[in-house]
């Protein structure tokens, strides 16, 4: 038996829409301490690495390590369906075929009366659309918590199936790195440099050196370069931009899948690049305490 | 001219 509650749902939401432009089915995998995915793109070009840690839940039990197989698109359509406010539950059975998602709104409590209740399900005469009459109708379990004070009556629950489906995964093993580079800047502005860039052509420069990270594209169109300067005491952490630098590193990267990982934006004001020479760009995006997403990309390598 | 590496040229398939 697997089953999580997030509070905060809209994460949920923002990380699937992260990664199905990216990947079209993956594996959830669930252990004790977190849930997890790790998914190539079809060209095995990016790979995109999710994890939330079981503390960043409100409620976490997973009995047996468990690999849900989704549809990203998929389950993309059904987390449309939650409001941005809701709690998610997810739940799964060790051996079942479908996950379980639960969208409760944020005032989706209310309290009734257990006698007035009682008389509500033995179907009396409480006028049809009534109070009495909607929570009988929504969940008739609770004609068994007879003896029991109060009842939480829940008004706004919304309770999807997605059919899990048997995924080959191909993981790839990720050693740990120390990184000559790691740039932290805003994610915001990160989004806008590959959008602009985006427009004169598809591949992109970073060069960090001592002055700063210069993100650079030539295209028929001409060429653009933009340079993000050390900016580590500005007021607010989210608009602070810190670079530390062993040896400057100069790599290239397919604008198309640096487009791809900043969909991610949302999840975070922070987004952190991690470079060394001739290895894949690791793009990360820390969701709060809970976890975070990361991107690695291969680089292009001149001819 | 650059070409696009794959990366399965730097990890490990398990």
């Amino acid at each position: 038996m697997f089953e999580a509650r997030l509070t905060s749902g809209k994460i949920l939401k923002q990380l699937i829409e992260a990664l199905k432009d990216l990947v079209q089915e993956a594996n959830i995998d669930c252990s004790d301490d977190e849930i997890s995915i790790q998914a190539m793109d079809n060209s095995h070009v990016s790979l995109v690495a999710v994890s939330l840690r079981s503390g960043g839940f409100d409620h976490f039990r997973c009995d047996r390590p468990l690999s849900l197989g989704f549809n990203a698109t998929n389950m993309g359509k059904i987390l449309k369906c939650a409001g941005n406010e809701d709690a998610i539950t997810l739940k799964a059975e060790d051996d079942g075929d479908s996950l379980s998602m639960v969208f409760e709104g944020p005032n989706q409590d209310r309290i009734a009366d257990f006698g007035e209740f009682a008389r509500g399900a033995r179907g009396s005469d409480s006028p049809p659309g009534s109070r009495r009459e909607k929570c009988w109708k929504i969940d008739f379990n609770f004609a068994t918590m007879r003896g029991v004070g109060v009842l939480v009556v829940i008004f706004d629950r919304k309770i999807y199936e997605l059919k899990l489906m048997d995924i080959d995964s191909e993981q790839l093993g990720i050693p740990d790195t120390d990184y000559k580079v790691t740039i932290q800047m805003p994610s915001g502005e990160f989004q806008r440099i590959i959008r602009d860039m985006q427009v004169l052509g598809d591949t992109l420069s970073i060069s960090c050196t001592k002055e700063g990270v210069k993100f650079g594209v030539q295209g028929d169109l001409g060429t653009g370069n933009v340079l993000i300067r050390q900016n580590a005491h500005a007021e607010k952490d989210e608009d602070r931009v810190m670079i530390e630098m062993e040896e400057p590193v100069e790599l290239t990267f397919a604008l198309r899948y640096l487009n791809f990982f900043t969909k991610a934006t949302n999840l975070g004001p922070t987004v952190i690049l991690n470079m060394s020479p001739d290895v894949p760009i690791v793009v990360e995006y820390p969701i709060g305490e809970t976890g975070h997403i990361k991107y690695y990309l291969a680089p292009k390598i001149d001819e | 001219t650059s070409t696009q590496t794959r990366l399965e040229s730097y990890f490990m398939r398990y």
